[in-house]
């Protein structure tokens, strides 16, 4: 069987009669580069957990994906972030919810799973354990883009909340 | 929401899942990604599995852990025990989204009950595989 590997970028109400071709293109590369990423790793032999982090940085330093970079909006306009790592031989685990500034948070739930004693930190706590980890806290600006902003304030005048993607077009 | 699963060489597994949450959630809410058991989960047991969608239904669904059981203790194949949950199970309470999944052997299943989801997967000696819409 060998080594194998699945990514997924988000699901919704996807619809090609709404995607433009040059946003489909933008997906289609971006699932392609994080792709390869976990590919590189697996062919060379590394492990598991080491192709699952470099795939899903890709797919966080994309903003097209709602994950790191590009990530969705609250209600309060602020990006809350979560992930979580999982490592099948062991069943050892490391995640985190609610961060902020963070540019991988996969990377500072693999923290969680290798350098501490638990498996969740959340809020504050994790901020915190960030820092103490030596993770650098980037600006608001890094995460936001106008599609999310968009996408937001479309989201508060129908009074919904709302998957990663949608049909609504933007601009 | 993004996530991988993976398989290596030694036959180990592993899942990831990282996400921004749902436009508009209200400040505070955890949906089901960094949930273990629910939108991520890895076993060399069984499998492991990433999820994307309605985070509180596949935190009440148990989506990841009950897709490992189900081939670990029930002997089911990876593509009916995502299947059962996926297009059974969540649609029952309304849940939305999508699961890749791994096994110790076999190729990745990708299944969703949206309109799409964006996803890639390859195997060892394989072509890669690339996909948007469900159809």
């Amino acid at each position: 069987c060998g080594w194998a590997l699945a990514l997924h970028g988000g699901a919704g109400t996807i619809l090609k009669e709404t995607m433009t071709p040059d946003r489909e293109a933008g997906y289609r590369a971006g699932l392609e580069a994080a792709l390869a990423a976990g590919r590189e790793v697996l062919s060379a032999g590394g492990s598991a957990e080491d192709a699952v982090v470099a795939t899903v940085m890709v797919l966080e330093d994309n903003p097209l994906f709602n994950a790191g970079r590009g990530s969705v909006l609250t209600s309060a306009g602020t990006v809350e972030m979560d992930a979580a790592i999982m490592r099948g031989r062991d069943r050892a685990a490391g995640t985190v919810a609610g961060i902020h500034g963070v540019r991988n948070p996969i990377c500072l739930a693999r923290r969680v799973m290798e350098r501490s004693d638990h498996v969740m930190f959340c809020g504050a706590g994790a901020q915190v354990f960030a820092l103490e980890q030596g993770f650098e806290e980037l600006p608001a600006s890094y995460f936001e883009t106008e599609h999310r902003r968009n996408q937001l304030r479309e989201a508060q005048e129908k009074n919904e909340i709302s998957l990663d993607h949608n049909d609504h077009k933007y601009g | 929401t993004v996530g991988c699963v993976a398989r290596d060489r030694n036959g180990d597994l592993a899942a990831a899942t990282s996400t921004g949450g749902m436009t508009n959630k209200r400040p505070g809410r955890v949906g089901d990604s960094p949930v273990i058991g629910a939108g991520t989960y890895a076993s060399n047991d069984g499998a492991a599995i990433s999820a994307t969608g309605h985070g509180e239904a596949f935190i009440r669904e148990t989506v990841a852990r009950d897709i490992a059981a189900l081939v670990q203790y029930a002997g089911l194949d990876l593509t009916e025990a995502v299947r059962r949950k996926v297009m059974v199970d969540l649609p029952r309470i309304g849940g939305d989204g999508g699961v890749i999944a791994i096994a110790p052997a076999g190729a990745p299943v990708l299944m969703f009950n949206t309109r799409g989801m964006y996803r890639a997967s390859a195997c060892e000696g394989g072509d890669a595989k690339l996909g948007i819409y469900a159809d």
